[in-house]
């Protein structure tokens, strides 16, 4: 259903993605590590990821000093 | 504690879900540990409804965002009861709160904790396995292109922007890591799970972290 002008936006986050894919894996040198590659959010820009995406709060709260109410 | 611990082992994690093109991770993040720890109290595991924290906890902002901590602080001050997921489904919109009386089944929130960890994960780790999975918020940035592995690097802390489900760890490898349930369907990272190495609060991982008691 896209236009093509939203074709061509998407695409070029999509070639964004390949770019910011390999920086990330070239930090990957031991075999457990992350990898990064082509997923279902690679057609997004990161400002549209976070905004939609990344929307959590976090409240400010204490440091544990290992007491809770229940121990 | 056990060098690995994994609270799917024992049966009372639900799976993966997909909060779809809707901001509330928070809200499952919260509905993810109270049916978890409702589970480990000898019930059914039982799916309950993320669409009734998202429309009825007003101090939070629906699809636009929100504080696991918020919600909970809610359920615990206002005693309401999560429904099951199959009388309140999922619409990945807010909508209007709908009530039930409280002799509807439903889980009540009877206290909750919330701490920051940082310095402190082998605690963390103890609180995990003594009281069940535990709420975080995440610096979830990079995540926009993770496929698995355990992430060591590009993940700050102190910038948390995306709450997550901890239900296990694994230190019996090379890199000790969380096991984190994602609410982004079972397509994105490893079957919708991400693994955080543990000690240094990569991610944030360890920066606001909750756990439930019912």
């Amino acid at each position: 259903d896209v236009t093509s002008d939203e074709f061509n936006r998407r695409h070029n986050y999509f070639r964004d993605s390949k770019k910011r894919q390999a920086r990330l894996n070239s930090f990957s040198a031991v075999p457990q590590s992350a990898t990064y590659g082509i997923n279902q959010f690679s057609d997004l820009s990161p400002k549209q990821f976070r905004d939609l995406y990344l929307t959590g709060s976090a409240t400010r709260v204490p440091h544990y000093s290992g007491l809770t109410p229940e121990n | 504690l056990p060098a690995k611990f994994d609270w799917r082992d024992k049966a009372v994690v639900a799976p993966v879900q997909n909060q779809q093109a809707c901001g509330s991770c928070w809200a499952f993040g919260t509905v993810g540990a109270i049916q978890s720890v409702h589970a480990i109290g000898g019930f059914t595991l039982e799916q309950l409804s993320v669409q009734q924290v998202l429309d009825c906890s007003i101090q939070n902002s629906g699809c636009n965002g929100g504080s696991a901590v918020w919600a909970l602080d809610w359920l615990k001050q206002t005693k309401v009861k999560l429904v099951p997921q199959s009388d309140y489904r999922y619409k990945a919109k807010t909508g209007i709160c709908h009530y039930f009386s409280q002799s509807h089944d439903g889980v009540a929130v009877k206290n909750f904790t919330a701490h920051d960890f940082e310095g402190q994960e082998a605690a963390m780790m103890g609180e995990l396995v003594q009281n069940g999975p535990l709420v975080a918020v995440v610096d979830a940035i990079s995540w926009q292109d993770y496929l698995g592995g355990i992430i060591q690097h590009h993940c700050s802390s102190h910038r948390s922007n995306h709450a997550v489900l901890v239900v296990g760890y694994d230190a019996t490898g090379h890199i000790p890591h969380w096991i984190v349930q994602n609410s982004w369907g079972t397509a994105w990272g490893d079957e919708g799970y991400v693994y955080i190495k543990i000690g240094s609060n990569v991610c944030g991982i360890a920066d606001s972290v909750a756990a439930v008691f019912l």
